[in-house]
């Protein structure tokens, strides 16, 4: 039993939004989340990793209650960063392993996406604590991820 | 005095890499993150945001003890994932704001953001959990954002 993941948790309650291609510069993430602020509208997961050629994607997951105002919010603010674009999916889910201390043990994240692997579901997006880490699938068939990784670590 | 936010963290021991354009297809996460299980590499945050185009980014970050062996373990699980290329930096430090059920509040990352940009800091990476905010800068200069940071959130 690895004694190092206590449980495996599931959001369905989530949209994904990925804003693509805005400048690696300072002041756009505190644009663009001061405008989600503003509106108050409450974060989930916050990522954003490695930038290319001088632009970078902000990824950002909150509730469905949000999904109604998302739009109109995000457009204007889009187009005042000169992203290149934003993406907007409410089709996803989020499905988590939780253990103390996990994270810095390689083989634990490892051992998740070899699960989800071997179950065939693809990972759209990834997130990580020492407490957590958390990968982002279609929701249609994520509750199978569940039990799936359930089974791997001997919960 | 924001009650939300009870510390600012600091780590130097900071090792960026990320790995440009795998297919976004199930098993490549499992794939990169086994091989640097195998290898022993203890790693702190994985962060995969949004896809494009049938490909994707997917970058971590572990301690300098493994800058040495990281580029041997990495050519070829980067070639076999047929990947485009990987770049790795460790000119970087990790900047975080902790506090408990903070990150629902979208104004705490907002602001933090802020404090960054008011500074002249360039974000290189985001990832966020329930307790903690956590920013990649380059290392030069960090640690006066741990002190705009402290001022800012009235520590
Ligand atoms: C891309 C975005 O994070 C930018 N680098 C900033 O500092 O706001
Ligand atoms: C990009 C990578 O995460 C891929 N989607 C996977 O499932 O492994």
């Amino acid at each position: 039993r690895e004694v190092l993941v206590s449980g495996v948790a599931y959001d369905g309650d989530v949209v994904k939004v990925t804003v693509y291609g805005v400048p690696d510069r300072p002041g756009i993430a505190s644009e663009l989340f001061g405008a989600l602020a503003d509106a108050k509208i409450n974060v989930d997961m916050i990522i954003q990793s490695g930038h290319k050629d001088g632009k970078n994607d902000i990824s950002f997951t909150c509730g469905k209650e949000a999904d109604g105002k998302l739009e109109e919010i995000l457009e204007p603010v889009v187009e005042q960063l000169a992203a290149e674009h934003f993406s907007l999916a409410d089709d996803v889910a989020k499905v988590s392993i939780v253990g103390a201390g996990m994270i810095t043990n390689p083989g634990v994240a490892a051992k998740m996406f070899k699960c989800l692997y071997d179950n065939g579901f693809n990972i759209d997006m990834i997130s990580t604590s020492e407490i957590k880490v958390s990968c982002i699938l279609q929701k249609e068939g994520a509750k199978d991820a569940v039990r799936a990784l359930h089974d791997s670590f001997g919960l």
